[in-house]
Order: structure tokens, then C-alpha cells, then sequence
């Protein structure tokens, strides 16, 4: 049965939508059937995948009890898309009842189909990010060591908290990926040290970083994951051994 | 009276707080009287400023009808701080009768106390930027040039002209601002050429582009604005120029 895996941070511009892409096609070169949901109005994933204006998106299964639309974006690698009509279902499901369980059921029948299904979340603790981790076997946590991450990591967790407690109790962390690190700025350097600090008692923090590396900037105007693009980037580097890492988790 | 200036752009982490902060004091430096408002749930631009956790904060004039809670930060420079608690706002405001005009009305007396009142905005088209949007007398652009930008600012400019058809017909777009640029990569150089094809028939690109600057990071580190951090630095240079530029729009 699949693991679903919510990539979350409520923090802007921290690589969830790189993170979601690359993770996920790295998972499917391993030989995982992956699917990848884009869950943020911004359409940002479905974009990057050459997916604009889909006529059939997630919106449509979560108000009309269609199945999910899935398009196909490699071998064993598919996309569920979305874009700004996403943003018509913010209130409805707010209001509804159970409206944050509808992602859940969604995909539910879909968990026997697929190794990994990764669920790229907006810059919001809203309901989207809230049906994400509902849905979840567990949550990854993109997380770049500048100014905002501490603060916002302590809200997040107290969030994730919540909807262990109260609707999801099988939820756990996956872990922190630390993204966007430049380690020759003293800055990040600081950063991680103070970061692990304060959170590796609690919480793993993925060994491999994903570093700043400007080929996948290049790869998403591409319109390519980091491996088609660039396969011997230190992008594709850092992903790959992050589903090793992953994937090691699973195996033991 | 003041110029109320919302920073806006939904895609995440293309430098709003950072130019909320820095514009406002580059424009107090310069001897106007500088209203920085807090409007992003996240409550980055208050914790840059040191105000954590404020007891009074923007949704207690947004709901209870109570005056605008203002934290002196600086000579001439205020700060209406927010926190997680703004959330709490989100449904109320959008279900309420003219709640997305709430905001206007708390900034309504002190247009008289100030010169300029800047909005940071969260990164969602939801009712703050909204608020913002209807509150304020321009908008100003921030936008990192990368892939997701020109998609992205097409549905903000969506948004703007809306809000400037239904409810405020005073909206001007004051132009748009580059950010974390960094001009030693193709794709940034790239994507600038294609951005200024693409928007300059319609829109003013600020001549001051922010640079990416590891300066701005550390003054967020330090609680500081980059005028009293790193005066010399890039991101002091090039904050100055982007406010020198748009009080010359204000003059002529
Ligand atoms: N390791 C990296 N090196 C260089 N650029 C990166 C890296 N990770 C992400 N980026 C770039 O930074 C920008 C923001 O990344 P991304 O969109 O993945 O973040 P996000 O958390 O999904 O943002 P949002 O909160 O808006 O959804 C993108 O232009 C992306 O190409
Ligand atoms: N010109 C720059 N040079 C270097 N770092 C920058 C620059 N501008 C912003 N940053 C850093 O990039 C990160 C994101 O910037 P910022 O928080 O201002 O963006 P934002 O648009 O307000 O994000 P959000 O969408 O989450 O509100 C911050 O850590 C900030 O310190
Ligand atoms: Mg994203
Ligand atoms: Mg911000």
C-alpha cells in the first residue's frame, strides 16, 4: 500500500514544489510507481510538468466525487494537476462537513496502484495543507536555514500535532529536508547548526541538503525534473540521495 | 495624505517582508513618515522586527472594531504587528458583509499621520491580499525571475484589475520590482529579458533591482533592517535606489 507523503511548509519559496517533483521522479528511477498531487491553487507542479490549464484537476474530485484526474509525466510517473480553480474549493470544504477528510478519500482507492503518492502543499496552513496531512501516512518538511524557519517550524509542528491528535493518528514525520543551502554563507552555516540543535532531539533531519545549485532553476523553465535536465547536477545529486535515504527508511 | 502601497505577490518567498521592511526604512530615512502594516499570518516582517507574540495585533482591528495596534520600530517608523492569530480572521472577513473592506476603514484616520503606509501581503490571493488590494492606493510587484514568475503575475494582475473594477477604482499598479536577483546566472538574465518583453508594454519595471544580497539575510537574523545593519551593503544600495525612485514618481 502506498506511503503518502504531504511535502508541507506554510513558508514561501522553500523547494516544496522542487522538493515534490524531483523526490518523486528520483523515487519512480528506483523502480516506485509514483503519483504526485498538486494541491496549490499556484499550479506551480503541474506548470513545471508542462501541465497548464488542465480541464480535469484535482478541484473537480474533491467538490463532484469524480475519481481523480491523473496525467501520465513519465514511466510509472504520473500527475494529478491543478491550478487556480483549486481556490473555488477553499470555502466549500472549509464549510463543509468532513470537508478535509474529501482529499483522504479521494485517494484512498488509489493507494494499492502506487509505491509513493507525494502531495505538494501551498504556502498556507489552510485547508489544503490541513486535507494534506489528513491524507498523509506522514509529512516532509522542506525547511531553507534563513530568518522565518525556526518560528515557522514551531507553528507547523504545532498544526501537525493537531491533526494527529485529532483526525489522523497514524500522521508521523518523515523527517526536515534542509533546501536551498549555500554552505560557503556563514548564514546557513549558523543556521544549520542552530537548527539541529533545537530539532534533532525531537525530529530526523534528513543527512542529505539539498544545496543551492542553479540547474534547477534551468530545469523547471525547461519545464523538466532535475534528472532528465541535468543528471549529473549536484540538484540531481542531492535528490537522488534523498530517496536513498528514504527509501532506506522504508526498507528497515 | 499617505500613499498606501500594497506588496503583493502570491508565489512564496520573492522578497515582500524583505522589501516591506526596507523600502519603509530606505523612505523614513529619507524623512517621511512610514506605516509598516503586518498583514501575513506568518508574521515575518513583526518577528524581523522583534515584535513576537504581540498581545495587540491587525485582527483586533479587523474584528473588533478597534483602533490599529501601532509598535514604534524606529524614528517615523511604526509597525501595526501580526501574528498566527490574524488566521482566525480569514473566515469571518470572507463571510462577512464588506469584510474585505475592513481594512480600509482601520487605515482611514491615519492617512493624515503618515506619508506612506506599506501592506506586507502573504503569499495567497486569499482576503488579506484582497484587503490590501482594496485599502490601498497602488501596488507594488515584488518578483523573483524565475520559472514561475510570468504565469504567476498574470493572475495577479487577474486579481488587481478586479479589484479595481468592482471596488476600488483608485488601484494603480506603482510597477513591479525584481528581487534576489542574480545577475552572474543565465536564467536570471534570461528570464529579466523575457519579463520586461512580456509586462513593459503594460506595466514600470523599476529601474532599482534587489540583488541577492547574503547581507539581507544576516539583517533578518538580527531583528535589523539593512540600513542599520550593513549600510554599505548591496541590499542598502539597492533599497535606497528602489525608494529614491518611487518618491520621484511621487514628486512629478
Ligand atoms: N536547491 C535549489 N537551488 C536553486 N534553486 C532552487 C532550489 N530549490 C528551489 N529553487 C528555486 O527556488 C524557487 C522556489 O522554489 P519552489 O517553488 O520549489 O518553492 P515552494 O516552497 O514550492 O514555493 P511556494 O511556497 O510558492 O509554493 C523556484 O524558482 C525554484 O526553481
Ligand atoms: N535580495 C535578497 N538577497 C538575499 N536574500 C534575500 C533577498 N530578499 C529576500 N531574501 C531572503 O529570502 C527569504 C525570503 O524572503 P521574504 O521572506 O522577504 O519573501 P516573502 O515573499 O515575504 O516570502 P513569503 O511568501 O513566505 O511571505 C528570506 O529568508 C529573506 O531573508
Ligand atoms: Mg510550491
Ligand atoms: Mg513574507
Amino acid at each position: 500500500k502506498a506511503k503518502v507523503i504531504a511535502i508541507a511548509n506554510h513558508k514561501g519559496g522553500v523547494g516544496k514544489t522542487t522538493t515534490t517533483l524531483n523526490l518523486g521522479k528520483a523515487l519512480s528511477l528506483q523502480g516506485y510507481r509514483v503519483l504526485l498531487i498538486d494541491l496549490d491553487s499556484q499550479g506551480n507542479l503541474s506548470q513545471v510538468l508542462g501541465v497548464e490549464e488542465p480541464q480535469k484537476q484535482v478541484v473537480h474530485a474533491l467538490l463532484k466525487n469524480e475519481p481523480l484526474p491523473i496525467v501520465s509525466v513519465g514511466t510509472d510517473f504520473d500527475l494529478a494537476p491543478s491550478d487556480l480553480e483549486l481556490a473555488n474549493a477553499d470555502l466549500e470544504l472549509v464549510q463543509a462537513v468532513g470537508g478535509v477528510n474529501q482529499l483522504k478519500n479521494v485517494i484512498s482507492g488509489l493507494r494499492s496502484t502506487y509505491d509513493y503518492i507525494l502531495i505538494d502543499c501551498p504556502p498556507a496552513l489552510n485547508i489544503f495543507t490541513n486535507s494534506a496531512l489528513v491524507a498523509a501516512t506522514s509529512c516532509l518538511i522542506t525547511l531553507q536555514p534563513e530568518a522565518s524557519a525556526m518560528k515557522g517550524i514551531n507553528n507547523l509542528f504545532e498544526r501537525i500535532t493537531q491533526v494527529r491528535d485529532r483526525i489522523n493518528h497514524e500522521l508521523t514525520v518523515e523527517g526536515i529536508v534542509l533546501t536551498l543551502v549555500d554552505k560557503r554563507l556563514n548564514v546557513h552555516r549558523d543556521m544549520l547548526n542552530y537548527i539541529r540543535g533545537k530539532v534533532l532531539t525531537n525530529f530526523t533531519i534528513f543527512n542529505a541538503e539539498i544545496r543551492l545549485n542553479v540547474a534547477l532553476k534551468e530545469s523547471q523553465i525547461a519545464q523538466q525534473d532535475i534528472f532528465t535536465y541535468a543528471k549529473d547536477s549536484h540538484g540531481a545529486v542531492d535528490y537522488r540521495n534523498l530517496a536513498l535515504e528514504l527509501t532506506k527508511q522504508r526498507v528497515k
